[in-house]
């Protein structure tokens, strides 16, 4: 009996939490800095009697108490395409039914982080490097013996500057967010990118010499490791009630 | 009817008493990240007859503690609870395993009172 108790006393709490079950211990993924970051700020600020509105997220300037890393579920869809040379594409799912219905959705912004492997990349190409980025919306999936087809939309195309370490890449997807949480409209996006070596001193060298052809383009060109994380915040009213009530 | 003092000593008057919640102790720490526990508190104690202002009665715990001082098989004293609270943010993992940080209000008991 006590037992019993104990689990419904447990079920309450986590449903207050917005949890199903008590979440199961897995490979843990890393806590993003910035939210660590968030997180010392909120603690030390609700030590504090004069505190602000609580309900605010002021990283992202939008109303929300939780804020979450939703991550991709997605996957590669093909290494190298055949219609460009180092081409690659990553079909991205971000399972956006984790909100409850009662929260409002504040923001949603895709965020991706490119790192080059150091020991794969030519060294010619560990120079600045320009990268195009196309993020197209998937309308509709469909399975084509093996293969799925995606018929998309291009959502956003534009080009990229890469240092030879690392670099980013922030978008706004909050209106196409507020569309994903209706039933059966969340199909995912497909992430294209493309790499265009820029010109560096030793690139000209291969040019001049008319090595063109020997510069390694296609799969013998690494292009960077690229990990999307989708930042969401939201409102739960009922959690978050306005101070001056 | 004359009113029945019970003795109250000022231990066992309605205040905040200390209670640090442990999340391995219920069997979370493996998807709560932060904190690893907090200083919740709760409300314990007495709310005698009279109410002294520090006790933050309202109106009907006063008349309840005087009805409770004349009968006091029949009417209970008014109940200690919080009357101000303050919130916690936490860190944790769902059931996805995205990262989320959330801000949880009234987790705190500051304050007590008789209500």
């Amino acid at each position: 009996g006590n037992g019993e108790d104990l689990k419904t006393q447990e079920r309450l709490f986590l449903n207050s939490l917005g949890l199903s079950a008590r979440p199961k211990p897995s490979t843990h993924r890393r806590v993003p800095s910035v939210l660590w970051r968030m997180f010392k700020r909120t603690s030390t600020r609700e030590n504090d009697t004069h505190e602000r509105d609580p309900c605010m997220v002021s990283e992202y300037g939008v109303r929300g108490n939780i804020v979450r890393f939703v991550q991709d579920q997605g996957r590669l869809v093909s290494g190298w395409s055949g219609s460009c040379h180092g081409c690659v594409e990553k079909y991205m799912f971000f399972n956006m039914s984790v909100l409850q219905p009662v929260e409002q959705l504040s923001l949603a912004q895709l965020e991706i982080k490119f790192q080059w492997d150091m020991f794969r990349t030519p060294r010619f190409l560990l120079g600045p490097q320009a990268l195009s980025v196309s993020l197209y919306k998937v309308l509709r999936a469909t399975l084509r013996g093996a293969s799925h087809e995606a018929h998309r939309r291009l959502v956003l195309s534009q080009s990229v500057q890469l240092e030879p370490e690392a670099g980013s890449l922030t978008l706004d997807l909050t209106a196409l967010a507020q569309n994903w949480r209706k039933p059966g409209h969340n199909y995912g996006l497909v992430l294209e990118l493309q790499l265009h070596p820029v010109h560096t001193q030793a690139t000209d060298i291969f040019m001049s010499q008319n090595l063109v052809n020997a510069i390694p383009l296609g799969p013998t060109v690494t292009l960077p490791e690229f990990h999307a994380s989708l930042v969401v915040v939201s409102l739960n009213p009922l959690q978050c009630r306005s101070r001056q009530r | 009817r004359s009113a029945v003092y019970l003795p109250v000593t000022p231990s066992n008057v309605c205040k905040p008493r200390r209670l640090y919640i442990e999340f391995k102790d219920v069997g979370w720490q493996d998807w709560i990240i932060a904190p690893q526990g907090y200083l919740a508190n709760y409300c314990h104690g007495e709310c005698p007859f009279p109410l002294s202002e520090s006790l933050n009665g309202t109106n009907h715990a006063i008349l309840q503690t005087l009805v409770h001082s004349l009968d006091p098989h029949g009417t209970p004293q008014p109940c200690c609870v919080p009357i101000r609270l303050s919130p916690v943010s936490m860190l944790y993992y769902d059931n996805n395993d995205n990262v989320v940080l959330r801000h949880y209000q009234d987790m705190v008991v500051d304050e007590c009172g008789c209500r």
